[in-house]
């Protein structure tokens, strides 16, 4: 029973594409199958792939508009041997909201884009860019779950309100039965009382929607995508890597809210 | 004579609005009037000043989309005795691309509405969000020069391209006349081998657009808004105060490349 999971905060730079990366190989280490959709037309999730699709190349904006290319035909597949493939964008994407935009079903493009292949995977994780426009509607009207990567400094907490709504939103019309898995603090820096007092505050916001770690700062994560690898394969023994596993022990044993 | 000089960077997180907030702060400190304009839907510039603007209340949207609302009429001063002004943004900047979409001058929106008030300042100073959509657009074409501020991390880097290809396209198109100022190296983390290699490497490919100085990481950076002052007041003595001093000194000077 295939689960799809949106990485969904429209605050730039907050460790979106970095979660799916690393919750995805986590999941890949505990024996699930996984798919990573890259959502975003600045594409960095693809470039952490070493995938660097020119214009016009079969991506995942193709998918969306055109009826006959097919996730399955632009899959790839960047560790063989590991149940793990990737579905790369590319720039044409920052045309998708223009190009979509009057069509009946806009919505729903990227779930019935998935709608033949989920059954294939234990998990989909979804990297969405910095935006709340309809491309992150589609991933939103797609998941089954969201996780919220919250960079754990003053401006990006101010922006939770506005997800929320969104998300809120989504489900008053499009898809009643998303569910918030949680908010993962990130790029949490232990030095500083700056961000501790981020993350107390949203664990007096949102409560037990807070997962009981954070990802802290780590110059690792940055090296990482520079040499085409997620930090569990760059770096498997940094307490980095053991949260994103910690992360998927949770999200594998079903923790979720409405 | 004005300048008008929009900061852009479609990556997100890289230290637009920090670098609105701080350089507008230096150039006043350098004795020149200066407005900030929030161009961004998340609003993160008009956060840092206290200005939490709910959806209908008057902000740039109004401004780009009904002629009746000008930017004389919402711009704040939120130092009294200080020559700064401020135009605040809020969520239902969003909605302007869609809305800004089929005008005939959609791209000089911005332009249009700025030009009667100029002439007040020495400095205007645009913050984009981290897109390179018809919002980013108007601030390019609105624009005498810009900033771009780097990310020093390789996924950052990876971006810079597809900004300068956009750039490319509304000076052939739009605005002939749109110079770069400069590329400024920011959250620089000076104990990583990573962050010089980034910026090495951003020097070999941008050469002399790269500014001879960076901002270094530090939480103050992060601090400052929650205080609601820009880092020049919170940290006036901080080496990163510093570093936007320099950078106002080397654009009052005028440095600029085609
Ligand atoms: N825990 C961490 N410590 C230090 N750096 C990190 C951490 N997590 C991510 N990063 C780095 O921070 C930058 C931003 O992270 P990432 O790209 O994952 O954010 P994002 O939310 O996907 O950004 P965007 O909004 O542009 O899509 C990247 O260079 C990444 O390598
Ligand atoms: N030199 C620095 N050191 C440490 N933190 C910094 C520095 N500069 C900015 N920051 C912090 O990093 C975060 C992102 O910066 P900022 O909001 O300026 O980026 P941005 O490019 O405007 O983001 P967005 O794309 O979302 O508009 C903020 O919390 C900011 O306070
Ligand atoms: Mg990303
Ligand atoms: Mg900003």
């Amino acid at each position: 029973m295939s689960r799809i999971i949106a990485v969904t905060n429209q605050k730039g730079g907050v460790g979106k594409t970095t979660t799916v990366i690393n919750l995805g190989f986590a999941l890949i280490e505990k024996g699930k199958s996984v798919l990573l959709v890259d959502l975003d037309p600045q594409a960095s999730l693809s470039q952490s792939f070493g995938y660097a699709l020119a214009s016009k190349e079969q991506s995942i904006y193709l998918v969306l508009i055109r009826p006959n290319v097919t996730v399955e035909r632009i899959m790839r597949y960047p560790r063989p041997g590991k149940p793990l493939a990737v579905v790369p964008a590319n720039i044409d994407l920052a045309a998708a909201e223009l190009d979509l935009g009057d069509k009946p079903h806009r919505a729903f493009a990227l779930k019935n884009a998935l709608q033949p292949v989920r059954h294939r995977f234990d998990f989909v994780l979804i990297d969405c860019g910095p935006t709340l426009g309809l491309l992150t509607v589609n991933a939103l009207v797609a998941a089954d779950e969201i996780i919220i990567p919250l960079l754990a400094e003053y401006l990006a907490l101010r922006g939770m309100h506005n997800l929320f709504e969104s998300v809120a939103r989504v489900r008053q019309r499009l898809n009643p039965a998303l569910k918030i898995a949680g908010i993962l603090g990130t790029m949490y820096d232990g030095r500083t009382i700056h961000a501790r007092e981020v993350m107390e505050e949203a664990r007096e916001v949102y409560g037990t929607y807070v997962f009981p770690f954070v990802v802290r700062k780590s110059v690792r994560f940055a090296e990482a995508p520079a040499a085409e690898r997620s930090l569990l394969e760059y770096a498997p023994s940094h307490p980095g890597a053991e949260v994103y596993r910690q992360l998927a022990e949770v999200i594998i044993n079903g923790r979720q809210h409405a």
